[in-house]
């Protein structure tokens, strides 16, 4: 989603 | 994803894989705190609520998954399993976890990087993450049992802390405006913690050496 940071991370 | 990055979560789950198999092998779990063990499983529930409504990468949701199922094998392992169970140290096992889990929550509800359902459960298990480590800490000077807390486990657990960090100092290496605060910080006080654990697994492992010496 827009403007949302995603955790890439495990 | 980095060489670091993959070799820390190589580490991560091998450790966790190494203990599973370890406890059903020998069909017995002592010296392994179930209250760290049912604080990871937490934390792996409370990160991945992501896996509904973001998709990242199958390899991504493929580890969130097997980690959730592997740290609840342990846990149901170490609770229900009818040989197991009985080798756990109960009355060693006394460590006040829910202080952890409230104060961990707490801390998440001040410092989270958005405020929203997800992302204060996701500051909450990075928090619980690095601190689930005390009960089996304390579990270990009580007992000095080194027999079932395998090398294997402590090495690849360590590894995969360290492995991480080096994975955030290459990416705010290579990528612009990479910060990790929240991860980072946190990242570093479950590694000191760890360092500690460490200490006192090799302190343990030494004594236990030195008492098999032949009679």
């Amino acid at each position: 989603p827009l403007g949302q940071r995603i955790h890439d991370e495990l | 994803m980095n060489v670091f990055r993959l070799a820390g979560d190589m580490t991560h789950l091998l450790s966790i894989l190494l203990l599973l198999l370890k406890i059903y092998a020998t069909k017995s779990c002592s010296g392994v705190s179930r209250k760290t063990q049912e604080l990871y499983a937490i934390v792996f529930i409370f990160r991945y609520l992501d896996l509904f409504t973001d998709f990242i990468s199958v390899y991504n949701t493929f580890m969130k998954v097997v980690f959730i199922a592997s740290s609840l094998a342990i846990v149901w392992c170490m609770r229900f399993h009818p040989v197991v169970r009985r080798s756990y140290d109960r009355e060693l096992d006394t460590f006040r976890y829910f202080f952890l889990v409230g104060a961990s929550f707490a801390l998440a509800l001040i410092w989270h990087e958005k405020f929203s359902v997800q992302e204060v459960f996701w500051a909450f298990s990075i928090y619980l993450e690095a601190v689930a480590i005390l009960p089996q800490l304390v579990l270990l000077q009580r007992s000095g049992n080194v027999d079932n807390l395998t090398g294997q486990y402590v090495f690849f657990l360590g590894a995969y802390r360290a492995f991480y960090i080096l994975n955030w100092i290459y990416r705010y290496l290579t990528e612009p405006r990479f910060t990790r605060w929240i991860a980072g910080t946190s990242g570093v006080v479950q590694t000191a913690l760890y360092a500690d654990f460490f200490y006192y697994y090799f302190i343990s492992w030494k004594n236990n050496s030195k008492l098999k010496l032949p009679a």
